[in-house]
């Protein structure tokens, strides 16, 4: 049964896509078999995996809408090595449409349900607000991974998104905690940095990866390719952050 | 009577609210009556302007939704030399309720009519997103400035961006230009910034503002004490170039 996990932060421009992009290549990259769903109206987890979004004849908005099954709406066989579901500028309209359907918040879980056995990890990449599509997210998920620039505006808005992962842990999934906080474009040398990231492990413990992802211009060059950094440039130190994270993501998934 | 300007861009991190702060901040300066317009629920302008948003009585939500009048909802006097209409978590709510209400697109809009006399600059930050929030600041504005980090991803949802305007200056405002394209966080050593800003000039021509912002630690420092850049550090390079902002704003504005 797939272990199924929401990238998310409503802070923008902290990694979210960037994270699931790459932690997606590098646990296929580890034989793991990986769906990758962009929720992202932008579409840039579709765009960044080489799929170009202008060009999808069904995307998840038809999942929440009822006009295709997962199965049909799946794109396999990709040079990236897992299989997306990608978004487009559709997904805008899926928004105001769910608020008027009946358990519009299980829409993406009911969807899943039927092709969760075929994967060891779905992630869902998440846009940068906690509106309904991300509702949906995080009702279907096991696991949160929030992805963390070390910077004030983006520490400040942590407890939001705690308090909503608690809400939705209380009302629509139980099963839901936080998998994991991620600090991306970690560049040590700034003091403001070292601060915040001493925050975060000082209020979260355990729950901050022992991972750190460099600020690390492959990463930023490798989606106007459509590659993962570990296909654009495989010893770079972002793909090698990545490829540590997925490690460190699988031996804490074993040990639960 | 005010110029109204929108800073809007859905790509995330691109810096909104560092521009909207600093901006508002450069042109006190310079003598002009500002106001700044929180209009983001993660309330980043309102804590950037010394404002705790923990504290506000009232905010935009309860403009917009009709509790408050324009006068009462926004602070003066402020140690950073411009007034502010803060925003808080209740803002997420103002989606919903704004699509029940008539005119819902100029809530906004109808609310400054009232105090635009008493300013020459209002600026309006927003989320990353293109929902309504940011259709009232568009319906209400003469002119959009879009933060642009000179990356893939920032630059492949500029399109988007663009239709948007177009459409709201055809059915809802035909006074609304975009007044000029800010390339932020700028770092010349890296090929990928200088390709995606050759693009933007080759595409955009004159709506390129020549002024660029540097990336600058001193502009990711200023928020956490409440303050811009020009009162944080007046001599860094991310301040001197939000001031050279402003002078390039008033000049093409005063050629109108
Ligand atoms: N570690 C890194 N080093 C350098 N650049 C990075 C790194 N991580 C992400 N980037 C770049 O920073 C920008 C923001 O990252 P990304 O788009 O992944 O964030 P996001 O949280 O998904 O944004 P949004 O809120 O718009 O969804 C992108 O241009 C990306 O290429
Ligand atoms: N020129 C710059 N140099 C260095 N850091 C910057 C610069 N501009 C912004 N930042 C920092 O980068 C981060 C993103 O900027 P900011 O929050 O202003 O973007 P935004 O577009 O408003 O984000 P959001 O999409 O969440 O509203 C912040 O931590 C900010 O302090
Ligand atoms: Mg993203
Ligand atoms: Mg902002």
């Amino acid at each position: 049964m797939a272990k199924i996990l929401t990238v998310t932060n409503q802070k923008g421009g902290v990694g979210k896509t960037t994270t699931s992009v790459n932690l997606a290549a590098s646990l296929a990259a580890m034989h793991k078999r990986v769906l990758l769903i962009d929720l992202d109206p932008q579409g840039n987890a579709t765009m960044g995996s080489g799929v170009d979004k202008h060009d999808l004849t069904l995307s998840v908005y038809e999942l929440l809408t009822d006009q295709a099954s997962a199965k049909e709406s799946i794109i396999t066989n990709l040079e990236v090595g897992y299989d997306v579901l990608g978004a487009n500028g559709d997904l805008t309209a899926a928004e105001v449409e769910l608020l008027q359907m009946t358990r519009r918040e299980f829409r993406l879980k009911m969807a899943l349900d039927a092709v969760a056995d075929q994967y060891d990890f779905i992630l869902i990449d998440n846009p940068p607000s906690l509106s309904l599509l991300t509702v949906n997210a995080l009702a279907s998920s096991d696991g949160v991974i929030i992805p963390m620039q070390c910077e004030y505006y983006a520490l400040e808005g942590i407890s939001a998104l705690v308090g909503t992962i608690d809400k939705i842990h209380e009302r629509l999934n139980p099963r839901l905690k936080i998998e994991g906080i991620l600090r991306t474009m970690f560049d040590p040398r700034m003091s403001l940095t070292k601060d915040v990231s001493d925050h975060l492990l000082e209020y979260f413990g355990d729950q901050v990866y022992r991972t750190v992802i460099p600020r690390n211009v492959r990463l930023a060059e490798a989606p106007s390719h459509g590659l993962p950094a570990i296909m654009y440039d495989k010893n770079s130190r972002g793909a090698i952050a990545y490829l540590a994270l997925a490690g460190e993501l699988v031996r804490r998934t074993d040990k639960e």
